[in-house]
């Protein structure tokens, strides 16, 4: 572990004291690799190891820590601080429906969580409504429906033959007429460099106004996150993000990376299959577990 | 790394970022910067281009030089067990792969072994319909190893050339989906000896690091012979194959560029070089 590393590098240099520059050039060395092993970002690896060396050098080294311990203190802190605190809130408007859009590449789990999200607000006193955006992805529409059976939640549909753009702007009218106070559309998954699909999403954004826009990133991601994060962002504008199958043993580096490209907090956390495993996203935990 | 005209270190520092973008892995990238950079020396080699060419040959060795093709046995029907993680792209690369081998002659069967995920078994049957292929299915919920078994005694039935078993995505690390995996591959085993003649691995071309602890845990679950490769359409590299290849000796066989049905490529090893530098 990087802790273990860290006590290997310090027992060759001074005990206790003041960390010196070299102690924390050393220390960042052992840092960077563990970071860029959990699939940090190469570039927002470069810049949080020069914010950790600047709040590093010179600090004394606390009564009750090793100097690797007091590295690690500082660089959890630091990653903790970075990945904001816990907003897992979406921000419903005093006006109902609340409009909530799920972005995202292929396969990062847009349309499950869509579910779980249907489910989750639910449990808060919610009424949601899920709609079928995806009028590509073979059997899409189908496997929303399937969903809203288990969860007995409606989802508006126009099958595959109306535009989305078309799509969502009726489920609003919908959602008005069935009491529904939340919509949540699922949308076909997409490529950052895909002109036209990005346009669409545009599209949808310029007809409806969406309250909440949330990417869907699959927290295995390796680096290339950072290029479909600020795409999205860019061009579309997003307000919070999804990090799915966590549940897995990826170190989720993602996180951090998408965090210091868009500044936009990752809301929730997909923690399984089930229609149950969503959750708040917890900064604190994260920085852990990316730094292994 | 372009810009540097004689050999510095910087331009070593910077080679060895492009790896680490492409996901190559920051030990897999020192390793081999370590390496051009021992022989560069050695062999006196000049300027950034020729060090540049040195790696890039470096790398497509990893990967072996030439395409490899699918394995065929010498009695009908091959049988092709197709794995992964969720979401990677696998019920589409059937979908692909049925095209590609329809278009070679060969009869087909798709065995919808995903009976977990919602709408799974329809989105097979679209894509089964879409190439003109048989299909076999049980209902949703049942088990896996159960449509694998009855998927193999259809093709001996019907003369089938290939059958492609379609599974459910899983998480490499949650060990009660691992042990549903190996049972499928231990029937198909049974009913059919030499089969599987392939398992491919679909990894995604998004995915970091974890990449390689999904090929380990499938290698040792159900062996693995072969590896596609998905989303390269889009702007990750997915260098992450290359410590694949180097580690576990596996091949790459096929890349999948795009949604559509002939969005199938085979893995072209210098191909996939010059895209890593591109
Ligand atoms: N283990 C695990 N699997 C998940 C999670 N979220 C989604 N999945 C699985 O990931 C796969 C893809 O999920 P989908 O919801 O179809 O993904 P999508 O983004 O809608 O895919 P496209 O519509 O094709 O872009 C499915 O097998 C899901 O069951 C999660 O948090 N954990
Ligand atoms: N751009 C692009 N998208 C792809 C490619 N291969 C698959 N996809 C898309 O990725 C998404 C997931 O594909 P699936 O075939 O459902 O993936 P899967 O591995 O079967 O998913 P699960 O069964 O849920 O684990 C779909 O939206 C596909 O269209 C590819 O090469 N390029
Ligand atoms: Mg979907
Ligand atoms: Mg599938």
């Amino acid at each position: 572990s990087l802790a273990d590393k860290l006590q290997e590098t310090f027992k060759k240099l001074r005990g206790k004291g003041k960390l010196s520059e070299n102690d924390v050039n050393e220390a960042m060395r052992e840092v960077r690799v563990a970071l860029l092993e959990a699939d940090v970002n190469f570039k927002v690896v470069k810049d949080f190891i020069s914010r950790v060396k600047e709040r590093a050098v010179g600090v004394e080294v606390m009564e009750s820590l090793t100097p690797a311990q007091q590295v690690i203190k500082i660089v959890n802190e630091e990653l903790t601080n970075l990945m904001g605190g816990v907003q897992s809130k979406i921000n419903f408007s005093s006006r109902p429906p609340t409009i909530i859009m799920l972005v995202g590449l292929q396969g990062a789990g847009k349309t499950t969580t869509c579910g779980k999200l249907a489910n989750l607000l639910r449990k808060q006193g919610k009424r949601p409504l899920l709609v079928a955006g995806d009028i590509y992805r073979p059997a899409a529409i189908k496997q929303l429906q399937v969903l809203g059976q288990q969860l007995n939640i409606p989802v508006f549909s126009m099958g595959n033959q109306k535009s989305p753009v078309d799509i969502v702007q009726a489920s609003v009218e919908h959602a008005k007429n069935f009491g529904n106070d939340t919509i949540i559309v699922d949308t076909a998954g997409r490529l950052h460099i895909n002109e036209e699909l990005m346009g669409e999403l545009i599209s949808i954004k310029d007809r409806v106004k969406p309250h909440e826009i949330l990417l869907v990133v699959d927290a295995m991601t390796g680096q290339d996150v950072v290029n479909v994060a600020e795409s999205f962002h860019s061009k579309l504008g997003i307000d919070g993000l999804v990090l799915t199958k966590l549940d897995g043993d990826t170190r989720g580096g993602a996180a951090l990376s998408v965090k210091a490209v868009t500044g936009c907090p990752i809301k929730f956390a997909g923690m399984g299959e089930k229609l149950d495993a969503l959750e708040p996203f917890y900064p604190e935990r994260m920085a852990s577990r990316i730094l292994g | 790394v372009t810009g540097y005209k004689k050999l510095e270190p910087e331009f070593y520092d910077d080679l060895e970022a492009v790896l680490i973008q492409a996901d190559v892995g920051v030990h897999t990238a020192m390793d081999l910067v370590e390496k051009i950079r021992c022989k560069a020396e050695k062999d006196k080699l000049e300027t950034p281009d020729k060090v540049k060419e040195l790696l890039k040959e470096e790398i497509a060795k990893i990967l072996g030089e030439d395409t490899v093709p699918l394995n065929i046995p010498s009695e009908s029907p091959a049988v092709y067990l197709v794995v992964g993680v969720n979401g990677v792209g696998k019920t589409t690369t059937i979908g692909k792969l049925a095209y590609k081998l329809k278009l070679e002659g060969k009869k087909i069967l798709l065995v919808a072994g995903d009976t977990f995920r919602a709408a799974a078994i329809d989105q097979l049957e679209i894509w089964a319909n879409r190439v003109g292929v048989e299909m076999l299915k049980h209902q949703e919920g049942s088990d896996p190893a159960a449509v694998a078994y009855d998927g193999i005694q259809a093709a001996k039935a019907r003369c089938t050339d290939v059958v492609i078993i379609d599974t459910a995505g899983r998480l490499h690390n949650k060990s009660n989906l691992m042990e549903e995996i190996k049972k499928v591959r231990r029937v198909i085993e049974r009913e059919l000896p030499g089969a599987p003649h392939e398992v491919l691995l679909v990894l995604d071309a998004t995915t970091g690091q974890n990449a390689i602890a999904q090929a380990n845990l499938f290698k040792e679950a159900t062996g693995v012979t072969s590896i596609a490769i998905t989303k390269l359409d889009g702007t990750a590299k997915g260098g992450v194959i290359i410590g694949i290849c180097s580690q576990l000796d596996i091949p790459v066989k096929f890349i999948g560029i795009g949604e559509k049905i002939d969005d199938l490529k085979e893995f072209e090893p210098h191909d996939f070089v010059e895209a890593l530098f591109a």
